[in-house]
């Protein structure tokens, strides 16, 4: 069991999700993140003078999956999270040692 | 006997008394307290722990503990001061140490009564709370010595929080039976040749919850202060681990001075029932003394 | 030293704190985030017309134990966070190198 | 690889990202979390009794790292987060498999 964590432009959350779906991927945690990289902040106006932000919003989703299908998991989100420009985002893969499902007491790939 | 009953009163209300006046002063250090206090000689509340004035902590719930413990079983109970615990950490305290924590919880899912050594248990958690031993046991220092030790392995298990356990529990003993403050400082230097990290002369004003800088901060202000209230009020202004230093300069003066030595002003900042009880559980436990059962 | 996160129901969250307390743990760090699974979402008014939101919002609880203790904590966690309903939550444990608590710089258990 | 996650109090965001620039450090994940410990809320009032919020905002930091400056980077997130207060927070090392930059699709430590 692995966990596939990947932090994506916002904006890719839809798209990202669809192309899960299609490879039979349904169960996803998703939480609002801030992300301080390469990509530069945004300049915002407020009371009249200029202010840099320099974090830019990014999504952060979280996927528990089997071994054998992790390689794919990991292609599909590059795939559909990618733009070519800085900030697209990363993806990690971290190991799982256990998983329950709390509704039934499932563990292991049953629990996914 | 009733003058020894009145100084384990007097001990275990001093204990209160000083958790709730360094309390709102805990993790301070002397100068924040001089630049809030000036010098502080109330009991005020508030503090982290964002405490009613006259409200205990750790210190004393976890004494009272032990004494609830001691007096229900009529005697010594090991299981009966961890279930005791137990039940307290499940109560929501206002505050447990990590290192008393994590001692119960193991009691608690494993049954465990001793917890390993670990070099990290040189805390004060453990003689804090270990007056109620040193009232039961007040008549025969072997059996205190014992006692008080097992106890503390309950959380904590290091050589230098058994011997400040060790060290108190004689002291304590020596102030019950009404020896003066004079003797019980010879007595002290003797203690200290086979604990010299505990020695104070040359105090360097660290007052952390490390057991060695507790004690060298609880002997430095007991035996500076001339009465009850000057060594409780040169201990909280210490600030650190003010209410557990308070605390136990709050046993050796109470059992020092008596009640008489107390300031009234404070007294009646403290909860009336807790008084009761702490009077009611004083006794009960110098009665089962062997020094009591002896007599 | 393992983490035990938990994706529970909201409306759980104290109901899971207290179980725990029960056992002596009281550190937790807790995050919103949104779950998409099997549990659809709900519908919502908005200006009118019927939006469907696909996602549900979950409470993430992560918590730090010793391995002594972590199939006692994940027992608590599922007992306390059942409904019996979709949607109820996952469990995951993954290993954890080295825990440090930065007020004292203990590591490892004596951290926690 | 390593993830380093860092519980800080949100008032020291800034000096703990300054002090990981300074060793070069610039990627890094941010959330907005809540933390559950010894140190004790701040009181609301309501309905004229006040009551302690039981949890504290907190920040939390999450950074991949090679694993050979794994412990320069929490000593440096150490000193710069740390008080000497109650609720200082600590920080999590775990182990991690696979970075991949979405951009550009390198994996490992040029993915960082
Ligand atoms: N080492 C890292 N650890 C954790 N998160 C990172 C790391 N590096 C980058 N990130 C996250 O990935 C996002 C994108 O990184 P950035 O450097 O801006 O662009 P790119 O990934 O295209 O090089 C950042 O906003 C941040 O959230
Ligand atoms: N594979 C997964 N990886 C990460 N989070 C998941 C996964 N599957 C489910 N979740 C999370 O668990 C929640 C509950 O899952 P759901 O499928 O709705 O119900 P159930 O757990 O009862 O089968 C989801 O809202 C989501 O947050
Ligand atoms: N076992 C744990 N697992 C996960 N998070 C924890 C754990 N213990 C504490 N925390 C987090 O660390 C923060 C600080 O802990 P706290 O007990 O208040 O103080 P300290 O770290 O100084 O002992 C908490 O608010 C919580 O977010
Ligand atoms: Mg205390
Ligand atoms: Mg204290």
């Amino acid at each position: 069991l692995k966990k596939v964590e990947a932090i994506i432009k916002p904006f890719k959350l839809d798209e990202v999700k669809e192309a899960l779906n299609e490879i039979g991927i349904q169960g996803i945690t998703v939480s609002e993140v801030k992300g301080f990289g390469r990509q530069k902040g945004h300049t915002e106006l407020y009371r009249g003078a200029e202010y840099v932000v320099d974090f830019i919003p990014k999504i952060k989703m979280e996927i528990i999956v089997g071994d054998d299908i992790v390689a794919k998991v990991v292609e599909t989100i590059e795939q559909a999270a990618k733009t070519g420009r800085i900030g697209d985002g990363k993806i990690f893969v971290t190991p799982v040692e256990e998983v329950v499902r709390i509704r039934t007491g499932e563990r292991g790939e049953d629990a996914l | 006997i009733e003058d020894i009953r009145s100084r384990a009163r007097a001990a275990f209300i001093g204990l209160a008394v000083g958790d709730s006046l360094g309390a709102p002063v805990e993790f301070m250090t002397a100068g924040e307290i001089e630049e809030k206090y000036g010098v502080l000689k109330e009991i005020v509340g508030g503090g982290w722990l964002r405490l009613k004035p006259g409200q205990v902590t750790d210190d004393t719930d976890m004494a009272l503990c032990i004494a609830r413990a001691l007096a229900a079983a009529g005697g010594w109970s090991l299981t009966g001061i961890a279930d005791n615990f137990a039940g307290w950490l499940k109560s929501k305290p206002v505050d447990v140490g990590a290192t008393c924590r994590r001692g119960i919880r193991n009691y608690m899912l494993k049954g465990t009564l001793e917890t390993p050594y670990n070099q990290w248990d040189a805390g004060n958690g453990a003689a804090m709370r270990m007056l109620p031993v040193a009232l039961l046991t007040l008549g025969d220092e072997r059996m205190m010595a014992d006692c008080v030790v097992a106890q503390a392995r309950i959380t904590h298990n290091h050589p230098l929080s058994d011997g400040a356990c060790v060290v108190l529990g004689k002291l304590l003993h020596l102030a019950l039976l009404g020896v003066s403050k004079s003797r019980l400082r010879l007595e002290l230097e003797g203690l200290l040749a086979q604990h010299e990290s505990f020695r104070f002369d040359h105090y360097h004003g660290l007052s952390t919850g490390y057991v060695v800088d507790t004690m060298q901060t609880v002997f430095h202000h007991f035996f500076r202060g001339r009465d009850f209230e000057e060594c409780l009020v040169g201990a909280v202004n210490q600030g650190g681990d003010a209410d557990t230093t308070a605390a136990i300069v709050g046993s050796l003066a109470g059992a020092c001075y008596g009640m008489e030595g107390i300031p009234r002003r404070w007294l009646k900042k403290m909860d009336k029932n807790l008084l009761a009880e702490i009077d009611r559980l004083a006794r009960k436990l110098i009665d089962l003394s062997p020094l009591a059962t002896a007599a």
